[in-house]
């Protein structure tokens, strides 16, 4: 957040129109669901705010570090709800948390501050990503839900949190939390949220981290903003400068002492490597560097390459650094591919590629006792200005909807790599208990930290447009969406370095000042969704487990098939079982002009390759603010030239954009066979 | 079967709660209680077998029970789901 508000375009003077139209999101309260909040951080301050708006209707709840009088007019209620953890796990253990709405892991508070943290200055990790730290809606108003805990995060407390956030009068509620997919009827998040949305109120949630495999984005029912992960143009590199002359490139903002500079130190692979000199000890669980998995004889005084898995990435540097070795280098596997996360290390580390770390390992193979693999770890600080940005996040979960294809998801992404935002004063930056270091801001990469960027844009958007719906405000951002980085080609894809697709960024990439003229919203009512369910086939009482309301789906089946929700992406599957030469759907969509008065917008279409895409009518002429205009987009797709072999699929994408001269609505097209 | 006690989201539809019971909260403990086995045969908790209780963002209740009492829950008047909980993880 000392890069983000500016690489989203927010930062301007005088202040961008968003923020001053919205006067900083100052009526609007965001609930974070989470692991509860520092109160006394700087990012919460609330200096120069006016009086809680009047509709709050939220409490203040206390307990161990966390008094009465903690909440103030930037934090304006605290709540915490772990009976549903208790039910499962006992009683909790009040050494180790705290019966409070008090953030004892970090997390909540990071979230949080991202959303809607306060300017200040100044704000570093260590001294990286140095600047003027703020959340996206720096005036807005926080509300924090703890409900995580140190054994996970309890649906039974999450419904809690959302029934609490809805009484409470938020507008926008922000949940990083994720699991597996089930369907919408046995899925309680979906449930809350689908009443939280009912109520008027955005929900956002994280993608998950899944990636860069295939069908793992979770948080996927369609009332839902799913938000996926990107980096920002600011890097930490850390590069690895090896003995034969090689350098691989690493990143990490590790901020303690430094390696000697220009001494080569010995390399080891902490992983079984027989026949070679340098291997530190046998077996899987060194290779990853686990707890106690590690002989200090063969480590001490080395530099030692641990690959990525099973423990956390700082807990490995921890292991080695208790285990005598001077610095560490984390390796990427052939699943984990290119993607690099940058942590606050214990000791000198960096973290390094998949292609990077066979290059290692080959090298510190081919070692003899005579001629030891050595090398050294060069930190380079802060980068900015870096090309291309954004890439789509290796961890960030892809689709498609393993639950209903036909909505494409994640609907966007916003960043989520390398965010510097709020941390808690009792918690280490590596996160792992023996770290005794202290930090007013850490540096932390996942679906989660794109998630509250989302929600805070989203109560920026309904401060300025008081009387849009929570699906027009994701409609809004997600149409706007951009798909091309700053070095002008499509955004990539960084587990491998080519050309993203819509299953890595739905819509996007969030651009918040074209969301606030978007020109035409996509608006979804609630028994929109009904109809949709009906659509998916679900039974009456499957339907009324989420949306409480009696369906009579007769009329719904007639009117077609769950794609024909107004979505602002559309997405067709086709069974290619080889006895149709094409196949042919279509999409029925309504757009309300929400541009201001009188317009004239035209349809351009880029048609998935192999398909045909038509739009009729090709021209939506508005008379006045708040019409609404329908139109109909048909899909005619060749089948694959061959048999498609039971279990692939093949993927194409195009277009449908509405321009009027002066605004562009995009709607992405997907077809999968 | 019977099997181990678990924790269960319960959907009511808030409407159909009988006009015997003064709360909605008095209402899901006899309804949790008679799942269990006849009014009676549920284990005994500190402050009743109710975790939580919901009524804005929809009607109903959290509370422990054996997955038979859950089947037995999902065929009440009143009751339109009965969700299993799951455990999610920060993301």
């Amino acid at each position: 957040t000392t890069r983000s508000p500016r690489f989203l375009g927010l930062l301007s003077s005088p202040p961008s129109a968003l923020l001053a139209d919205s006067d900083f999101g100052s009526d609007l309260v965001i609930a974070i669901i989470d692991t509860g909040i520092s109160p006394t951080h700087r990012s919460f301050h609330d200096r120069g705010l006016g009086p809680v708006p009047s509709k709050w209707r939220g409490v203040c709840s206390s307990g161990p570090g966390f008094p009465p009088n903690s909440c103030n007019r930037k934090l304006v209620g605290a709540r915490f709800f772990s009976a549903g953890y208790e039910a499962t796990s006992g009683r909790m253990n009040e050494t180790a948390e705290v019966r409070s709405p008090l953030d004892t892991d970090g997390h909540g508070t990071h979230t949080a501050s991202i959303a809607a943290g306060r300017y200040v200055f100044p704000a570093s990790t260590l001294g990286y990503a140095r600047g003027v730290a703020a959340g996206m809606a720096p005036k807005a108003r926080l509300a924090a839900y703890k409900v995580c805990w140190v054994g996970g995060c309890f649906d039974s407390d999450i419904l809690a949190a959302f029934d609490a956030a809805v009484a409470d009068g938020v507008d926008v509620v922000s949940l990083s939390v994720g699991g597996v997919v089930v369907p919408y009827y046995l899925d309680a998040i979906a449930i809350g949220a689908f009443g939280a949305t009912e109520a008027g109120i955005v929900v956002s949630a994280s993608a998950g981290n899944g990636g860069p495999g295939g069908l793992t984005v979770t948080n996927v029912a369609p009332w839902m903003a799913t938000v996926g992960a990107g980096s920002m143009d600011r890097a930490f590199p850390a590069n690895v400068q090896l003995g034969n002359g090689q350098v691989l490139d690493g990143v990490s903002v590790y901020g303690g002492p430094a390696l000697q500079s220009g001494k080569m130190y010995e390399l080891v692979y902490a992983g079984a490597s027989s026949g070679a000199a340098s291997s530190a000890a046998d077996g899987y669980s060194a290779s990853m560097c686990l707890d106690g998995s590690l002989d200090p004889a063969a480590v001490r005084g080395k530099i030692v390459v641990c690959d990525r898995g099973v423990n956390s990435r700082a807990a490995k540097g921890d292991v080695v650094h208790r285990a005598g070795g001077i610095g560490m280098v984390l390796a990427n596997g052939v699943f984990d591919g290119e993607g690099l996360v940058a942590d606050c290390h214990v000791l000198p580390a960096t973290a390094v590629g998949a292609a990077a770390g066979d290059k290692l390992r080959k090298y510190i193979g081919s070692s003899t006792r005579q001629a030891p693999a050595t090398g050294t770890i060069l930190f380079e600080g802060t980068h900015l200005g870096v090309h291309p940005a954004p890439v789509v996040a290796a961890f960030s979960a892809r689709g498609p909807n393993p639950q209903s294809p036909e909505i494409l998801k994640p609907d966007l992404i916003a960043p989520g790599l390398n965010i510097l935002a709020a941390w808690p004063s009792g918690v280490g930056p590596a996160g792992i208990p023996s770290d005794g270091r202290r930090t007013e801001f850490n540096i932390l990469s996942g679906t989660s930290m794109a998630c509250p960027h989302i929600s805070g844009l989203a109560a920026l958007l309904k401060a300025a447009h008081p009387t849009w719906s929570p699906a027009a405000i994701k409609s809004a951002l997600m149409t706007t969406a951009y798909i091309k980085d700053n070095s002008n080609g499509t955004m990539v894809d960084e587990s491998t370095g080519v050309v993203a697709d819509v299953f890595d960024f739905g819509a996007g990439h969030v651009d918040p000042m074209r969301a606030m003229d978007p020109g035409l919203v996509y608006d979804i009512t609630p028994v929109d969704y009904v109809n949709f369910l009906c659509n998916l086939n679900y039974t009456e009482q499957n339907i009324r487990a989420i949306t409480r309301r009696p369906a009579d789906c007769r009329g719904a089946r007639r009117a077609g098939h769950a794609g024909n929700l107004n979505y602002p992406s559309m997405s067709a599957t086709f069974a290619a079982d080889g006895t149709r030469a094409t196949m042919k759907t279509h999409f029925i969509r309504t757009v309300t002009n929400v541009g201001g008065g009188r317009a004239v917008y035209r349809a351009t279409v880029r048609s998935p390759e192999g398909c045909a895409v038509t739009v009729q009518p090709r021209q939506l002429a508005f008379r006045r603010d708040g019409q609404k205009l329908s139109f109909t987009v048909r899909v005619e797709a060749a089948a694959p030239a061959k048999k498609m072999e039971p279990g692939s699929s093949q993927v194409r994408s195009g277009a449908v954009t509405w321009s009027d001269g002066r605004h562009a609505v995009n709607t992405p097209v997907v077809v999968t066979w | 079967g019977g099997g181990e006690e678990r924790t269960f989201i319960v959907r009511v539809d808030a409407d159909a709660k009988p006009s015997a019971f003064p709360t909605h909260a008095h209402w899901y403990e006899a309804a949790v209680m008679a799942a269990e086995g006849g009014g009676g045969g549920g284990e005994w908790r500190e402050g009743g077998p109710l975790i939580h209780t919901y009524s804005a963002a929809f009607h109903g209740f959290s509370a422990r029970m054996s997955p038979a009492a859950a089947a037995a829950l999902a065929e009440a008047p009143g009751v339109a789901a009965v969700v299993p909980e799951r455990v999610r993880q920060l993301a």
